[in-house]
């Protein structure tokens, strides 16, 4: 039975991509077999595969609106274990579209569930808001990573997105537990990121929400994408790499646990 | 006659709320009067100031609600010259709300028509995305700029954002001219950031629409929002700070070309 983990956050730019591409990379590479689904309209988990995304036959906007099976909007990447379910801007399109139906949350669950069990891991990539998208992302999912950069504006939007996750829950009678909180764009060297650190763990209390895997800033990281391929293929010796192989093997004996 | 610029950019993280928050304080500092809106549910330019985003009695959701006049809803900032419109998530509600109006899309543009004139500046911040609130800030704003961290999936983003320039343009007969694109978060010694400067020109074509000031990456400007206080007054003699009072300088001139 596959679990589907949702990478949320509602800040722009704090690596949810990132994650999502190179947690999934980093599974698959340790022989678990992955879906990554990239329910963000920019895109670009799908181009970090070098997906083209404008020739794209099918996609998650194609599967979601019924034109075609969601088996069939499915592709594989150049790694053995991983395939995604691309996206495109044609998903801007569903949030007033999905606004109209009664079970609008229901839509990604549903869609997702034929092929659940066909996956160890489904990992969802989520745009920056808190819109029906992300609302589908929390409903299909089983649980829920959380990237924050160790920045200011970071901490401002905690609690808008934890509300969100408890009424979702409470409301939409769909919980998601939280699997975790990963540091991201972690610069040592600067005070802001420790004092943002000792927030953040005030903030979720207990120490087991937040993944001793602290992910630094690394440019092989940012450079992969425009090779069209994941870090741990770009580079595979590179921190950056090393740091998603390493949240992986943490995710992994956290369910062993 | 007020010139009412909007910062915009769908992708996450790429710097508009620190330049819509610096280029308005610096704008102010120059002696120019200046309205900064606020129409970004996570609230950050709001909070840039220092103010309570929990306890604002009015808001500019209140505001396009009707609830109260936009001149109730604005508030005075510890600079001189710079005013806010501020907001909180309870703007998040609005795109499902205005997606049932006919005019959905002048909506901010006629909430501002009334101060319009009382400014020499009203700088707009935006979420994220290309959804209905962005739609009401191209449609409200007589020019854009666009700041740009040069990292790939900024690249990715342009032909989208360009696209939806356009659209607004030839349906809602609504032009906003490109004032200007700003290079944000720069970091001259990688090879990734010359590399994507480059495609951003053979992107945009002819030069003028670039402005020669690059925001270099500085962490005052990360840190001085822990303040509630823009860069210019956190520490003035930062780089951060006078990159953005010389972009305030660089626009100002233009105008007079
Ligand atoms: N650890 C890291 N080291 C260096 N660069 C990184 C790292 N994580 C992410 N980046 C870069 O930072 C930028 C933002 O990351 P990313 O796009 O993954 O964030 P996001 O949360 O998905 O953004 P959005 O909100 O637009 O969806 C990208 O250019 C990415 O390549
Ligand atoms: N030139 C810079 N130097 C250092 N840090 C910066 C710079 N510009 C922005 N930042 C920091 O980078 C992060 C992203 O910037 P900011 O929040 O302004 O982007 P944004 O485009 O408004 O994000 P969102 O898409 O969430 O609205 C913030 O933590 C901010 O403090
Ligand atoms: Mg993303
Ligand atoms: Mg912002």
């Amino acid at each position: 039975m596959g679990e589907t983990i949702a990478i949320i956050n509602q800040k722009g730019g704090c690596g949810k991509t990132t994650t999502a591409v190179n947690l999934a990379a980093s599974l698959s590479k340790l022989g678990k077999s992955v879906l990554l689904i990239d329910m963000d309209p920019q895109g670009n988990a799908t181009t970090s595969f070098g997906i083209n995304k404008q020739e794209l036959e099918n996609n998650v906007y194609s599967a979601i609106s019924g034109q075609v099976s969601v088996k069939k909007a499915i592709i594989s990447t150049m790694l053995e274990n991983l395939f995604i379910l691309p996206s495109n801007i044609s998903l801007s399109g569903v949030e007033v579209e999905l606004s109209k139906l009664d079970n609008y949350h229901l839509v990604l669950k549903d869609l997702l569930a034929p092929v659940k069990d066909i996956f160890d891991y489904l990992i969802i990539d989520l745009p920056p808001s808190l819109g029906i998208i992300t609302i589908n992302g929390l409903v299909a999912s089983d649980s829920l990573i959380i990237p924050i950069q160790a920045e200011y504006f970071a901490l401002e939007g905690l609690a808008d997105l934890t509300n969100t996750i408890n009424l979702v829950e409470e409301r939409l009678r769909s919980p998601s537990p939280i699997k975790g909180i990963v540091l991201t764009l972690y610069d040592s060297r600067t005070r802001l990121a420790k004092e943002v650190y000792i927030e953040v763990k005030k903030y979720f209390g207990d120490k087991k929400n937040i993944f001793k895997t602290v992910i630094s800033r690394n440019i092989r990281l940012a450079e992969a994408p425009s090779y069209g391929i994941p870090c741990i293929v770009y580079d595979e010796e590179s921190r950056g790499a090393r740091s998603y192989l390493k949240l992986a093997k943490e995710l992994i004996d956290s369910e062993n646990e």
